[in-house]
């Protein structure tokens, strides 16, 4: 068996074969652009160049004993659409397909992949870094609760956590505190608080967004 | 002035211009194919059909107002740069670009502009989810340390926090805990831990990774 199975060397593909090889994984790849192959092959354990997607072609190049495949073919919708279907007929275990649009990720869904939405994810991301200057970083744990990396305005500067009543006040509590090259875990009720500190906090989400509003 | 100008409604400007439009924020979106232009112009602000993205086409159409612009033209590489230049030297404030490639990146970077790989990113992430399975969930604080939403095994199941001396033993701190619908954030030393629990933590990135190992 080998791990991963990428079909498709676009820019999406072709970063997911490399970060699949760097992090020390079996990955065999599958393009019909020989020059693509080429660049790649060095990197990873097999790379074959192949005219169509088709089951025999597919089943030949040894797709049928991957664990993972992710086909990342998106703007032949056709191409990618049978492409996944084939390799799941296959019996691969699990498949992950590119999508264009929500259309198109939706018949990929119906035939059974998981599909990632690479342009639009990393536009809903940037979206949200631009309209929440201060969120840093964000990791969801539920509905109602997340975790959040905020910059301080000096609305804080120099007040301590106990001294603020920080929980009680603001309903979240404080994980760490990164200032310049420090990274401070063991937050203590005497820290004080600076400008521009990065502070990760829990808490409900609607309390995340009042202390964002808080500290403007 | 407008708060953000969207330049090219490719799958990734497209999906940015809706995404910041549905934040509340005012967009003016510009591209040279009517139908995009028409797709979105409901939803935005502003949106024009230009036919060359030259400085005086860009000026016309308000560019100078935006206080954030974002080129999000990939495949043309040249119209990418002659756009992102022409928009620099308008005078906006903060202009991001999208590349397709390392060096198209880089020549966005020499001439002033912020870059964003949207295509790599993802696959950056998706390779990072396919070759951790139990680390749900990341949130990089600095170079030593992060928060990782981890998916316990069955190794620790029935454990407390304090017999396990959980902190001591895997230098690492719980945040939160979450289990079927619930979301535990005041962790007490009697908890115990059940298998599937999303454990969210806080420490050093290795500490991180041995954890991850262990309960494989
Ligand atoms: N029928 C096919 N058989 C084999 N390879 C194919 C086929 N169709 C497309 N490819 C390859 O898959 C890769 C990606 O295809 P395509 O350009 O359609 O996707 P994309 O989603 O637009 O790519 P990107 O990730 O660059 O945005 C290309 O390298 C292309 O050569
Ligand atoms: N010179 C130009 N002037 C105005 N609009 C342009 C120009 N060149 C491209 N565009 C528009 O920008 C959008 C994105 O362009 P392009 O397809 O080159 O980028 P892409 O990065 O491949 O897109 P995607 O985000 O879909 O991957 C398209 O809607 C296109 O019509």
């Amino acid at each position: 068996t080998i791990a991963f199975g990428v079909i498709g060397l676009g820019r999406f593909g072709f970063s997911l074969a490399e970060m699949l090889a760097d992090n020390g994984r079996e990955v065999l790849v599958l393009d019909n652009n020989e020059s693509k192959v080429r660049q790649i092959q060095d990197k990873v354990q097999q790379a074959f160049v192949i005219t169509q997607p088709d089951k025999s072609t597919l089943e030949e190049a040894g797709i049928q004993n991957c664990g993972t495949v992710i086909v990342c073919i998106g703007e032949h919708v056709e191409a990618s659409i049978l492409t996944t279907l084939n390799v799941i007929e296959l019996g691969v275990p699990r498949v992950i397909a590119k999508a264009i649009s929500a259309e198109h990720g939706r018949v990929l869904q119906k035939i059974g992949a998981e599909v990632v939405y690479p342009e639009r994810d990393r536009a809903v991301r940037l979206a949200n870094t631009l309209t929440r200057p201060r969120a840093m970083d964000y990791l969801d744990l539920s509905d109602q609760y997340a975790i959040s990396e905020i910059r301080l305005s000096n609305r804080l500067h120099g007040k301590t956590i106990l001294g603020l009543e920080f929980r009680k006040r603001f309903g979240l509590n404080i994980i760490a505190i990164v200032r310049g090259n420090e990274t401070i875990v063991e937050i203590t009720p005497d820290l004080q608080l600076k400008t521009e500190d990065l502070i990760a906090v829990v808490g409900k989400k609607e309390s995340i967004l009042k202390f964002e509003r808080y500290l403007a």
